[in-house]
């Protein structure tokens, strides 16, 4: 299911079932849970594949309810590749959490709701895919210094100075550098639509934060064995490279690395 | 990014619990060798040239 989708509108999904056992079994202690696992396959140009684990939860098998995969940092990763690219493939495979009898055939446990057509026999697992085009929803960039900080100013990246030496904890501790150009998120970013942020209560408000960065490195002096020596350290995410908009707990929209 | 983040960050990497106050005496004359400025230049090049992912 697509939604709000500009550059998604090409693409169609299919759902392909593997049936592995048909033998019955029974349900036994209330506590029983089973492991849905969601997998990204890949398969390689020599032919094998290689799976990648995505999400996985312990389902209980006596309760029914919506479980939700985040599966956005695959679908983020697999819309970079190059093109053509292979079509995205989510493995969705249930095993029971303790093995014994009934194991093999776990799967058919956990049922997947119908969706759709009501009276759907069979149900399917349901990826739900929005994008928000980033070009209303993004970052700016770097803030415009000539333009003053307001309520309404879009997430930018606002750059600032660092003065150690005017900090009275650093004096003869911090050798290098005397300060730094550093630079701050500021700003706001716009919501997502209502119906979303209805479907969605838990990810939080969208804010702009820090998406990239980049370590600091010092001189410090260091006192050892009564004698003081220059030594090199190295503090993360001290610069910020690139600031985005995102919510708590989602991915932040950026580049990934395979 | 505030002095004190910094400060914390700088705490956690050397393992210590609160800054040392070190004497101007312990630092005047204090040369830095030259390696230890090739390794501070390096990590430098290197934060300006790389981008590693935040939250």
């Amino acid at each position: 299911r697509f939604s709000l989708s500009q550059s998604f509108r090409e693409v169609v999904g299919k759902f392909l079932l593997s049936d592995a056992a048909l033998r019955r079994h029974g349900l036994s202690p209330r506590h029983a849970r089973a492991r849905v696992t969601i997998e990204w396959l890949r398969v390689r140009e020599d032919g094998s594949n290689r799976t990648s684990l995505i999400d996985s939860k312990l389902v209980s098998l006596h309760e029914s309810g919506w479980k939700t995969f985040d599966v956005t940092e695959a679908v983020t990763f697999w819309q970079q590749l190059g093109q053509p690219r292979q079509p995205l493939l989510l493995l969705v495979s249930v095993h029971r959490e303790h093995l014994g009898p009934g194991a093999s055939s776990a799967h058919k446990l956990v049922r997947f709701a119908p969706q759709g057509e009501p009276g759907g026999v069979q149900g399917e697992p349901q990826l739900e895919l929005h994008t928000l085009d980033l070009k209303d929803y993004g970052a700016q960039g770097n803030c415009d210094p000539e333009v003053p900080l307001t309520e309404g100013t879009r997430c930018c990246r606002q750059e600032m100075f660092v003065d150690l030496q005017g900090m009275k904890w650093a004096e003869n501790w911090i050798l290098e550098p005397p300060g730094f150009v550093a630079h701050e998120c500021v700003g706001s970013c716009r919501q997502l639509p209502e119906p979303l942020s209805f479907k969605w209560p838990f990810l939080g408000p969208r804010r702009c934060i820090a998406s990239e960065t980049a370590a600091l490195p010092m001189i410090v002096s260091i006192q050892e064995g009564g004698r003081t020596r220059p030594r090199v350290v190295s503090l993360p995410n001290m610069r910020v490279k690139q600031c985005s908009c995102a919510s708590d707990g989602a991915p932040v929209p950026s580049r990934l690395e395979p | 990014l505030t002095g004190e983040q910094i400060l914390d960050s700088l705490l956690q990497q050397l393992h210590l619990r609160q800054a040392p106050v070190l004497d101007r005496a312990d630092v005047e004359g204090l040369a830095i060798p030259a390696h230890v400025r090739a390794q501070y230049l390096a990590l430098l090049q290197h934060s300006r040239r790389d981008r590693s992912r935040g939250k």
